[in-house]
């Protein structure tokens, strides 16, 4: 389902360039559950954010069930954005003027929805977070753990069948994580892929599929057979 | 060093009132290193905004260093927040539009440090963990875990006798992490304070006394004889 061949990404700064992914090969089917690993800076965050079609390689290809994504035109990306691709970000980016339940709405409403659909869907998906009485906090009325709860919610609400998410549990107690971690095996039950970026090494054993960056380049890529 | 009595703290939302922080009677001595764990939304970010002089409480009594510190007039608290504490944020609170050098010598600035002091002193701190060719990028040029990292630097800048620690490595691969760990254990060696927030057992490890709230209150408070 996602083919990425021969993937770099450079930055510019300044009078330099610095290159954070230095030919990335990667092969992952579908209904796989990857997690992906590696040290602060080894580029998992820019790997998953061209994954999730947010950013654009500076050279080499990314087949997404087949298509070549660098041809898509803008609707066929926001298609893609909004209703295959599910993504829970490092840093949540949420809406600070929202409230968790608009914020959890907003893929809705460009997914066209109802409002009645929209309202229960994103109800729901707080609900399966364990957010029922926050739902009309702002961000900076909610401590960080549950804005990270939202920014999952929010992910999931469009039923997406790629969930890529970024330290999903960086800032959850581990009863907390447990439910997460439940969440998102039942979305691979149900058929779905799964790339989860994590630091911790008890999050990564969930996954079938261990891949270690270091330096932007792959440095280990296994199946995990102690799951 | 450090005495709460009875610390209430509410938060009014809307119609309704929530109760955050429901009487905390805490006594934390010079040089101790104290864990402080609990649930996600059970009041560890607000009781640490409390102890960093960042939000006062809704009822009870705060003595710093033997001072009623709700009785102390402006000076006196930016003097405390600047040159007595460090603070690193769950959500760093970077300035976005400065660089990572910057960032770190605003601190200095406030301290009145001459300009060589302060260029060499957030240099070295930068250094320390690990961003010495990351000093020129701004925030959001910098991965999730420098961005921790660049926060963690700016708060040992000012060399605080208390460090106030919110999940300082929820960010950082475990190598890096480690290294981190290790500039705290300097700190405490060298006989100041340090509380930190963490979800993670084994970073607690590293405390001598461990705290659990749960609901906004105390529920456990023990020596940890596994050091
Ligand atoms: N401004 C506010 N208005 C209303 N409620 C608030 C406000 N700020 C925080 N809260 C609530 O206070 C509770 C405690 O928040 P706090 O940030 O202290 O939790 P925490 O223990 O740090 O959680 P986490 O581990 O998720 O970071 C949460 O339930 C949160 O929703
Ligand atoms: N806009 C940018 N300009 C220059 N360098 C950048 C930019 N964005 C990211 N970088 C650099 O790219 C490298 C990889 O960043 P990335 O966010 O992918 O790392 P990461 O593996 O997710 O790290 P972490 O575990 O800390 O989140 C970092 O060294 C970072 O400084
Ligand atoms: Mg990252
Ligand atoms: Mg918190």
């Amino acid at each position: 389902v996602i083919e990425l061949q021969q993937i770099i990404r450079n930055f510019r700064l300044g009078e330099g360039v610095i290159k954070v992914l230095k030919g990335i090969d990667l092969q992952i089917n579908r209904n796989e559950y990857v997690a992906l690993m590696g040290p602060s800076g080894s580029g998992k965050s820019t790997l998953m954010n061209i994954l999730g079609c947010l950013d654009t390689p500076t050279s080499g290809q990314y087949l997404l069930n087949g298509r070549d994504v660098s041809k898509l035109i803008d609707d066929e990306l926001a298609e893609i954005r909004n209703h295959e691709i599910g993504f829970i970000f490092q840093t949540f980016n949420l809406l600070p003027r929202s409230t968790a339940l608009d914020n959890v709405i907003l893929p809705l409403i460009y997914a066209g929805e109802s409002r009645k659909v929209r309202t229960e869907r994103a109800t729901n998906a707080l609900e399966q977070v364990g957010l029922a009485d926050r739902m009309h906090h702002r961000p900076n009325e909610l401590s960080g753990g549950q804005r990270q709860r939202v920014a999952i919610a929010r992910a999931l609400v469009n039923k997406p069948s790629i969930l890529l998410a970024d330290e999903p549990t960086g800032n959850l107690d581990t009863a907390t994580s447990i439910e997460i971690m439940g969440l998102l095996h039942e979305i691979h039950r149900q058929g779905n892929t799964i790339i989860i970026v994590t630091h911790e090494e008890d999050i990564a054993q969930h996954a079938h599929r261990i891949i270690r960056l270091r330096d932007g380049a792959i440095e280990n890529d296994y199946q995990n057979t102690d799951i």
